[in-house]
């Protein structure tokens, strides 16, 4: 089990510290609003009534302890940068913080946020993503430039895998088939793929784009 | 090319709809007010000033007509639930709502809306994941109950497959692994994992708990 810090229990760091804490990892909440810590004592490890900006309390709480720490304050920009200024001064290995608009997230990169979410944009990008093309249910990024999709059969994928050809034609193989809750795994040339077969294919990420287009 | 509506160009609404236009789709953005439809107007196909409550005004613009529309209101709880009611009886095919807090989506699941979102709580779920057990990268969930998840090999994990006897023991495989930049797609079984390797792994969500439990 790790230790994270959660400075603000608005909606963003309350669902983080809850998470967390379900998660079985220990969960400390600070927040300046008695009624946000009353309505989420029971539910993390410890939850204070204090001010993020002050640095005593940082300290008293001991920033370095923690695998992570996480600064929730968005409508008071100027108390997200003390906070996490103070977080960084204090020896906190990773400290992530939530800016309101891009020009937040700007500085808060600067002065040393090892990370910055903006949870309405990032939740706004990733939702087109998913309506651009619903044959592409799902996507995830391998940190070595290749990419695994999820992939509804279409028309367009149907047949024998030999005579398919997508790796000639695509660059992207075929991981995994999944049909009436049985899975496939490395299926071979004589498969054959049948409309509304559920398919993970592998391949780098131009490869996977180039698929896209012809699927979207 | 797909047609999409987005009613309410805050920060959630208008990443949803700049995004949707870079992918190439036909985006119409509505809000009642003015600097927000100037802000947005050059980065999507159209923007108009107009009330999402007024039916007569949806009924102009024409619901049927969009693949999705977008409900991106906020704090004016009222218009929102005006907007997703009139979408839906408009004959719109596919609702998607923003919601506040946790009542809010309640009520527009109960009134017809076919998909609602937290941005800010589902980020924070998201992120608390993602921080919880961070061998494991990423994770990708098929609709049939099995499950993905991306792994940076640590000690833990280290060694010849045939000796880690992994579906025996969690009831997972590897898929793909990847080191240097080059993937190895279904690793046969005298295949040795080394420290700092990306590894896909595939099982039911049960088995793949099981291993997110081992790693942690
Ligand atoms: N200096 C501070 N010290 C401690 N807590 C603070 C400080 N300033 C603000 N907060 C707390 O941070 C929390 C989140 O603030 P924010 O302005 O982001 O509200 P919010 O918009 O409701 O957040 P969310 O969008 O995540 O719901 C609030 O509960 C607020 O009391
Ligand atoms: N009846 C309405 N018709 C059209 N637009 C509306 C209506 N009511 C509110 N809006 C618009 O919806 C947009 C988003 O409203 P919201 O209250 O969610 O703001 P927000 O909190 O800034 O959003 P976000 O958190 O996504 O940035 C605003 O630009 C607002 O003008």
């Amino acid at each position: 089990a790790k230790q994270f810090l959660v400075v603000g229990a608005g909606r963003f760091g309350a669902a983080v510290a809850t998470t967390l804490y379900e998660l079985k990892h220990e969960v400390v909440v600070i927040d300046e609003d008695e009624e946000a810590i009353e309505n989420i004592m029971d539910k993390v490890t410890h939850a204070l009534i204090a001010d993020a900006t002050d640095e005593a309390t940082l300290r008293k709480i001991g920033c370095s302890n923690f695998d992570a720490i996480i600064i929730a304050i968005g409508e008071n920009f100027e108390a997200n940068i003390l906070a996490t200024v103070a977080a960084k001064s204090l020896g906190a290995q990773h400290v992530i913080s939530k800016a309101k608009d891009l020009l937040s997230a700007r500085v808060l990169e600067r002065i040393g946020a090892d990370m910055v979410i903006r949870p309405e944009h990032d939740m706004g990008v990733r939702l087109a993503g998913q309506l651009s093309s619903p044959t592409v249910i799902d996507a995830l990024e391998m940190g070595d430039g290749h990419e695994v999709i999820e992939v509804e059969i279409s028309a367009k994928l149907c047949g024998r895998l030999a005579e398919l050809r997508l790796p000639n034609r695509f660059g992207v193989q075929v991981i995994t088939v999944s049909r009436n809750g049985e899975i496939t795994v490395s299926p071979h040339a004589d498969f054959v793929l049948q409309d509304g077969d559920m398919v993970l294919l592998v391949g780098h990420s131009e490869a996977i784009d180039k698929l896209r287009t012809y699927l979207a």
